[in-house]
């Protein structure tokens, strides 16, 4: 079983790795690829070998290919059907985002509770009640939920989404939900870094 | 000088002691604490300690005493004021978070570089040229920006932001943006928790 903080590290290889392809880079060192990212080149080449040779020549790794690679142990390259439960603020930025696409992510539907938005269309994508998520999870075969409905139902709307046999769910909520063992769940919270560059600021500005 | 770490649990201290105090908690052990952030409850009263007695008794904290005196410290009372540069799907939801006035910050002004968003009033807000930065940060105080811009604009509108003699700065752009010293930045990127997501969701599925 390969450990989540080499999984995690992967996406920051892809990342860089994409960077390097749009600089022109053909090659790169797996100790110039450390060293963009503060990591140890020891640390690069196990998590690497992890997943097999990438025919590392002595002048480096070949950077189109070894981004492929990464990219279908990620999945970068098939579809990743999301859900997004709560078409508020929040869930309607997510539609737009341009970085679900560039890594394979497909928004499939939208889930939410008030009638004026359920049987409604958003830059394409279909808003459902959330009574027929179940129906909807499976027919579209998603496969991730995005959780972006008001603190207060957060606990329902999961089990709901647990109900569908969804495993894995980005959380955007402020509340710490309760999921099986055999559930991944992911959140997002800004808020201890958005404190901590106020107390910053401050005590900069006390010079 | 008290370590960032420290600071960063601070706001985790909170978040829970708001969660007791809605829960009718009036008195919290430090152990107790300690448990529900899965911390260590050595680690938890060596942090209170770095700002004095906070008045404990044998029988544990005083909930709302101790989240008033952590907030103040935070600066959570005070009105840290927040500009928004890049007023579109991310910067607009960002402008109706919940989450901000409660934690003390205001969102003090908007900046865009498209005509048909300048001057215009968002939820009370006003949107300015990004060329009016420099005025109205002064005007009205502004000491956090958040970078809403796409990629390819980030570290020219940063460079804006400096100039402006903002010291505190909460990224959401997916670029690495360079900073100097005196600078904190901090980076908001949820794609590495969803690759991660999406190799459990494969990983799950193939049973
Ligand atoms: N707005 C932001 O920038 C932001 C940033 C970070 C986190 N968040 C978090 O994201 C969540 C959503 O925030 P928002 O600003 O989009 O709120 P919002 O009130 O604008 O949107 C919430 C949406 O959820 C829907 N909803 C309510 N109950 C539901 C239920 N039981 N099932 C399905 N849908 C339901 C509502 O109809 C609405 O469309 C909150 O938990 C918030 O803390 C928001
Ligand atoms: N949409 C999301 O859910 C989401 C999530 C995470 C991160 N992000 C990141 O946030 C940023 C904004 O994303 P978005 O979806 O809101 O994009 P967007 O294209 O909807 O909005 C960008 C806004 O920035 C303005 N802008 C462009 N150049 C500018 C400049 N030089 N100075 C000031 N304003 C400028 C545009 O006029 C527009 O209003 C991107 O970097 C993106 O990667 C977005």
């Amino acid at each position: 079983k390969i450990p989540d903080a080499t999984i995690k590290r992967l996406s920051l290889y892809c990342k860089e790795l994409r960077v390097l392809s749009n600089e022109g880079m053909e090659v790169v060192l797996s100790k110039d690829l450390a060293n963009r990212l503060d990591l140890n080149p020891t640390q690069v080449r196990k998590d690497l070998s992890y997943f097999g040779k990438f025919g590392r020549r002595k002048r480096g790794y070949d950077v189109s290919e070894l981004l492929a690679n990464l990219s279908e142990i990620l999945g970068i390259t098939t579809d990743n059907k999301i859900g997004i439960f709560g078409l508020g603020n929040l869930g309607r930025a997510l539609l737009n985002f341009k970085g679900f696409s560039v890594r394979g992510f497909y928004v499939a539907a939208l889930f939410d509770v008030d009638p004026a938005k359920i049987g409604s269309t958003l830059f394409g994508k279909q808003c459902y009640a959330l009574s027929d998520a179940q129906e909807i999870v499976k027919k579209e075969g998603i496969k991730i939920a995005v959780l972006a409905v008001p603190d207060g139902a957060a606990q329902d709307v999961m089990d709901v989404i647990l109900g569908c046999g969804i495993k894995s769910i980005l959380n955007f909520t402020q509340r710490h939900v309760v999921v099986p063992e055999d559930v991944m769940i992911r959140s997002v919270d800004f808020t201890d870094k958005l404190e901590l560059l106020a107390y910053f600021s401050r005590s900069k500005s006390n010079g």
